[in-house]
């Protein structure tokens, strides 16, 4: 599958856009929080799409997202 | 550091994803 670029998301209609990189998203946030991969890439389409595609060539900083995303997710369940 | 990620965000729907097996 080829790399998800900024031209190729600019050339979809803005509701797709999120879609798209949810879809590259979601696989990789799964292989790491298999239960919580809806939710976790859910919470990171909010970030801004040019760092969103940052975060997809980065697998490091990918990672820090979701492990922070998971600790949001925690901190909330906890206050329930 | 407060994190800007939101807890309350829709959760997202793959089209298509199938496990690894």
């Amino acid at each position: 599958q080829e790399p998800l670029t900024a031209s190729m998301l600019a050339a979809a209609p803005l509701h797709e856009q999120k879609q798209m990189i949810g879809e590259r998203l979601y696989p990789l946030v799964h292989n790491v929080h298999s239960q919580l991969a809806g939710k976790i890439t859910g919470m990171l389409l909010e970030i801004d799409n040019s760092e969103l595609l940052l975060m997809l060539e980065s697998p490091e900083s990918l990672h820090a997202k979701i492990e922070e995303a998971v600790a949001v997710l925690q901190a909330h369940q906890a206050m329930e | 550091r407060k994190s800007t990620l939101n807890p309350n965000a829709k959760e997202f729907n793959p089209r298509s994803f199938s496990q690894p097996k």
